[in-house]
């Protein structure tokens, strides 16, 4: 479900939880 | 604040997203939250730098003068580039051979992510890789204003460490011998550098 989400999207939940 | 964000993210969103059935809009929706700084209450939370003419300007001058910089500041850059993380050392030698190389990939890899920039942000690699060469221009020109232009949004206390660490640099020529005799076991506890090969090493910086 997460691949639903924009690249950008993605790339700011991979930030937070880095 | 970012530990709690942290935690929504990891333990609720996945949660949400399950529940979600085919809903585009809201999964639309939320990607423009995610993405948007504006979302972020404090300016330490902002995720994203978007790309602007002026920045991709600034990129470009700055790699234009890739020559002037130093091989240290050189390999920390590629470094970014390929999101290899390294423990910072004090001394470091890269072979001078392959100097006019490195100019080249890293100029070849900005240019590659440049040209593949989706949605208008920066990635963070090549955030973080200019980030590198505007410090190593603020610490060379001994100014913290050299540029107003932020590559990546660093939390304050990052910015407020790396501050620090160029205040203490700048310091370093203004240390009397003893002092410089202290520092010698902390940057270099197993000595590797004969006493005047680490004060031109030290110089260096």
């Amino acid at each position: 479900t997460i691949n639903k989400l924009s690249n950008g999207a993605l790339q700011s939940v991979a930030k937070i939880i880095s | 604040t970012r530990p709690l964000l942290r935690e929504i993210v990891t333990y609720h969103l996945p949660c949400y997203l399950a529940k979600l059935d085919h809903e585009d809009v809201i999964m639309s929706e939320l990607s423009e939250i995610l993405i948007n700084p504006g979302s972020y209450q404090s300016d330490s939370l902002s995720l994203v730098t978007p790309v602007s003419p002026l920045l991709l300007s600034s990129i470009n001058q700055a790699l234009d003068r890739l020559d002037g910089i130093p091989d240290q500041a050189l390999v920390a850059v590629n470094r970014k580039l390929i999101g290899k993380t390294s423990m910072p050392k004090f001394w470091h030698v890269p072979r001078s051979s392959s100097r006019g190389h490195l100019i080249e990939i890293v100029r070849k890899r900005c240019k590659m992510i440049i040209a593949r920039i989706e949605e208008g942000y920066m990635p963070k690699r090549l955030a973080k890789a200019m980030s590198m060469v505007n410090l190593y221009w603020k610490q060379k020109l001994r100014s913290m204003d050299i540029s107003q232009l932020e590559y990546f949004p660093f939390s304050k206390e990052t910015a407020s460490l790396q501050n620090d660490v160029l205040n203490a640099l700048w310091l370093l020529p203004k240390l009397q011998h003893d002092d410089l005799k202290l520092l010698r076991p902390i940057l270099d506890p197993d000595p590797k550098f004969r006493k005047m090969q680490f004060r031109v090493s030290l110089r260096k910086y």
